[in-house]
């Protein structure tokens, strides 16, 4: 493990906090997409498949666990507290992701490392990771506002990605056998989905004001 | 590098 991978891990756990913190201390879920916290809770379901089958580390485990714990957690409270269920921008969270779902299953069928249950939900996965934050940046973009906790959430997500990308540029230098193009060109198509965001983001830190997407 | 220490990464 370098330190871009652990920094990444670190900043993708940040981002699921910061979401929790939100939803907990406001009991509002405005500006986060029902749709993409769904995709997510079906990432981690379908990659950490591994967890009774291929142990790494302990630290492995608990993340997985936690990611699944945290995703599941987070689905719930949205569909079902009841003061957090009031807030869901449901009218502009729209966005058809059973398609992505159903995109990204045969895409997993075609390209894989093996042709066997757990490679393709592995692959399934990691595309599925790719594209599930469409529905969340298009909730963003149509509401135009994006409250303080949000903009924190998503950005740090982004980071992730972005760290995730130093480490395999680190990981192929470092590691004689390291090849992982499924992965890694999921990962760029991931990050850069996040370029619109940063930019704006980035301008309203450096202006010191509220961030706001145009429409 | 095969399919299985691809697998190390979250």
């Amino acid at each position: 493990m370098n330190v871009f991978r652990l920094a990444g891990d670190m900043t993708h756990l940040a981002s699921i906090l910061i979401l929790l913190l939100k939803i907990y201390a406001t009991k509002s879920c405005s500006g986060i997409s029902l749709k993409t916290q769904e995709l997510y809770a079906l990432v981690f379901l379908a990659r950490y498949l591994d967890l009774f089958t291929n142990f790494i580390s302990v630290y492995n485990t608990v993340m997985k666990l936690v990611f699944i714990g945290s995703s599941l957690a987070i689905v719930w409270c949205m569909r079902m507290h009841k003061m957090v269920k009031r807030s869901y921008n449901k009218e502009l969270d729209t966005f058809r992701h059973y398609f992505l779902i159903a995109g990204c299953f045969m895409l997993a069928l075609l390209v894989n490392e093996k042709f066997t249950f757990q490679e393709v939900l592995w692959a399934f996965s990691i595309y599925l990771e790719a594209v599930s934050m469409i529905p969340q940046l298009i909730l963003l973009q149509r509401s135009g506002n994006v409250d303080n906790l949000t903009g924190q959430y998503v950005f740090l997500l982004g980071a992730y990605r972005a760290l995730y990308i130093l480490n395999w540029i680190y990981r192929y230098f470092t590691e004689p056998h390291f090849s992982r193009w499924i992965a890694c060109v999921a990962g760029l198509v991931q990050t850069a989905l996040y370029a619109d965001f940063f930019y704006y983001y980035f301008i309203s830190w450096k202006n010191n004001a509220k961030l706001q997407l145009p429409a | 590098g095969g399919a299985e220490d691809s697998k190390d990464e979250l």
